[in-house]
């Protein structure tokens, strides 16, 4: 059997929002490792990449593989039933077709049980090599979402570039153009403030805002989001989760025909 | 014009 018990419930509910909106079913793949689920949204152009590790869990037990196929708006409906602070534990048998999902409150006054059909589904894993990225920047979650909001007010698709001076952000549409740009910057008080840029050659690629602003449903999870990019590659937006992994989604760019 | 890839022209089916 598989169960997985959260103290801090609220990162599930949080993982959750961030991702159901851009993948409809997935399989939660659970191991003596962990849960990880590796998802394409349905034209194939952004993936959805989860790990939360068993050594974040409070209580953590999985005897043999099990891919849980889930239906992430009815997961998000159960889930959305559990308080922020709840204990939440996942259950699941080994044969079974469902997967219960325990709340408990705070002070144990309040323990719910929701249970879920499961789904059969078939997965298609891609392969990601493991890459050495021309430019990686880490900056603060949220001013990345408001950047992405702010610009999809002004165009369909921004222009990332990264110089050793700083990222930039660009677009333009009918009502005018757009550009923004933040520096390095490592000389505020609080880490999660601060912006870095490691690189090795610039890069500058484009993408369909519609997607980056999907991902910034992620910005609770993490106050630091770091964007990797290289020359013709999908860009990574990672949100780490702490203690347990990350939620990590890529992006196919738009290229020159 | 560019053109949206999908994350198929850069990662395998695995």
């Amino acid at each position: 059997m598989f169960e997985g018990r959260l103290l801090q419930g609220s990162l599930l509910k949080k993982v959750l929002e961030a991702i159901k909106d851009l993948v409809t079913d997935t399989n939660f793949d659970c191991s003596e490792t962990g849960i990880a689920l590796q998802a394409m949204d349905s034209s194939h152009v952004a993936l959805v990449s989860l790990l939360l590790k068993d050594t974040g869990f409070d209580h953590f037990r999985c005897d043999r593989n099990l891919a849980l196929g889930i239906n992430l708006q009815n997961m998000s409906k159960m889930l959305k039933c559990a308080g922020n602070d709840d204990i939440i534990t996942l259950k699941a048998e080994d044969e079974g077709d469902t997967i219960t999902f325990m709340f408990e409150s705070p002070n144990q006054d309040k323990i719910s049980d929701f249970e879920m059909k499961l789904m059969d589904i078939d997965s298609e894993h891609l392969g990601i090599p493991d890459t050495d990225y021309q430019a990686i920047v880490t900056m603060p979650s949220a001013e990345f979402q408001r950047i992405v909001r702010d610009l999809s007010s002004i165009g369909d698709t921004a222009v990332i570039g990264v110089t050793k001076e700083g990222i930039s952000f660009s677009t333009g549409g009918d009502i005018g153009k757009a550009n923004i740009v933040c520096r390095q910057n490592t000389n505020v008080d609080k880490e999660e403030d601060q912006t870095t840029v490691e690189i090795h050659e610039p890069v500058s690629l484009t993408f369909a805002l519609r997607y980056l602003n999907s991902f910034t449903k992620a910005t609770a999870l993490s106050p630091q989001v770091t964007l990797s990019l290289s020359k013709e590659l999908p860009i990574v937006v990672e949100y780490k989760i702490e203690k347990m992994g990350f939620l990590r989604f890529y992006l196919a760019p738009k290229i020159e025909e | 014009m560019s053109s949206q890839k999908s994350l198929g022209d850069f990662f395998q089916l695995r």
